[in-house]
C-alpha cells in the first residue's frame, strides 16, 4: 500500500496547478523512490514528467508499484479543501479504486479527510533519452514568464536563439515584431536572478507560444528555470524544486 | 510559417 505525507500542501497544489491544463488524465506511478508521472498532451506536441522523491515525504511507504489514474480536475477540486500550511496524508491500496487524503492542520486541531475515486488510464510509457544538449539555458523563472507573455501578444510562435554571449527571443506576428536578449551576466547577490548559458554550439529553434505560456504555471516551483535546446529535438524545460521536479518537453516547429 | 512538429519518434514506447 501507499502511504505518504508531505508537510505543505502548497507543494502539492503547485504541481497540480502547472499541469493539470495540459495533462487532464493521467497515472501517478508510486513505488519505493517516489510519485513520478509521464504523459503527453493531447496532441503529442508536449510532454510532462514529473518527480516527487520518496525524501520529500515523511513518512513515505510504498513497498510495490501503485498506478493512480486520476482526473486532475477533480484532485483539483480536492486540494483546494486544503489550506497551504496543512499537511497532506495520501493513503491507496495496493489495487486502489480510490485515493485517500487526509489534510491536518496541527494549529487548531482540524482534520479533514476526502476520498477520489481513480480511473484506468491506459498510458504509454515512454522512454526519455539521456541527451547531451548543445545549450542550456538558466534564466530567472518570472524573466521566462514575462517574456513568454510579452511575446505571445504579437505572434503565436518565438525563435529561441542561444549563443555564447547570451539568449534572444524573438518573433513576429501581423502587427509586428519583437525581441528580448538576456545577455550572459551573475547576480553576486542575487544569484537565483543570473542568466547562464551553458553552450557547446549555437542553437536556433522555433516553438509554439501557446505552450510556453503553459508552462509557466509551474512559475510558483521555483525562482530558476533552464532551457535545455539542441536542433530538431524536442526543448527541455525543466523546474527543479527541492525533492523533485517538473519537466516540460515541447516539439520544435519546423520550417516547410 | 513554420508547421508545428510532433513529439512520436524522439520518445521510444517502452
Amino acid at each position: 500500500m501507499l502511504e505518504a505525507r508531505i508537510e505543505q500542501a502548497s507543494v502539492l497544489k503547485r504541481v497540480i496547478e502547472a499541469i493539470k491544463d495540459l495533462v487532464p488524465d493521467c497515472n501517478f506511478d508510486c513505488n519505493d523512490t517516489g510519485i513520478a508521472l509521464q504523459a503527453m498532451d493531447n496532441s503529442h506536441v508536449a510532454l510532462v514528467a514529473m518527480l516527487l522523491r520518496a525524501d520529500g515525504f515523511s513518512p513515505y511507504r510504498c513497498d510495490r508499484n501503485i498506478a493512480l489514474g486520476i482526473n486532475l480536475n477533480s484532485l483539483t477540486k480536492v486540494l483546494r479543501c486544503a489550506q497551504n500550511e496543512d499537511m497532506i496524508t495520501l493513503k491507496a491500496d495496493d489495487a486502489p479504486d480510490s485515493l485517500n487524503l487526509v489534510f491536518e492542520n496541527t494549529e487548531n486541531e482540524r482534520i479533514s479527510e476526502y476520498d477520489i475515486k481513480l480511473m484506468d488510464i491506459d498510458q504509454e510509457h515512454l522512454g526519455i533519452p539521456d541527451t547531451e544538449y548543445s545549450a542550456s539555458i538558466t534564466l530567472p523563472t518570472a524573466e521566462f514568464q514575462r517574456i513568454c507573455r510579452d511575446l505571445s501578444q504579437l505572434s503565436e510562435s518565438v525563435a529561441i536563439e542561444a549563443t555564447k554571449e547570451g539568449v534572444k527571443f524573438s518573433c513576429s506576428g501581423d502587427i509586428g515584431n519583437g525581441s528580448v536578449t538576456l545577455r550572459t551576466h551573475q547576480n553576486v547577490d542575487k544569484p537565483e536572478l543570473s542568466t547562464k548559458v551553458d553552450l557547446t554550439e549555437p542553437v536556433n529553434l522555433t516553438f509554439s507560444l501557446k505552450y510556453l505560456v503553459n508552462f509557466c504555471k509551474a512559475s510558483s516551483l521555483s525562482q530558476t528555470v533552464t532551457l535545455s535546446l539542441s536542433n530538431e529535438v524536442p526543448l527541455l524545460v525543466e523546474y527543479k524544486m527541492d525533492n523533485g521536479y517538473v519537466r516540460f518537453y515541447l516539439a520544435p516547429k519546423i520550417d516547410e | 510559417s513554420a508547421q508545428q512538429g510532433r513529439l512520436d519518434g524522439f520518445f521510444k514506447v517502452l
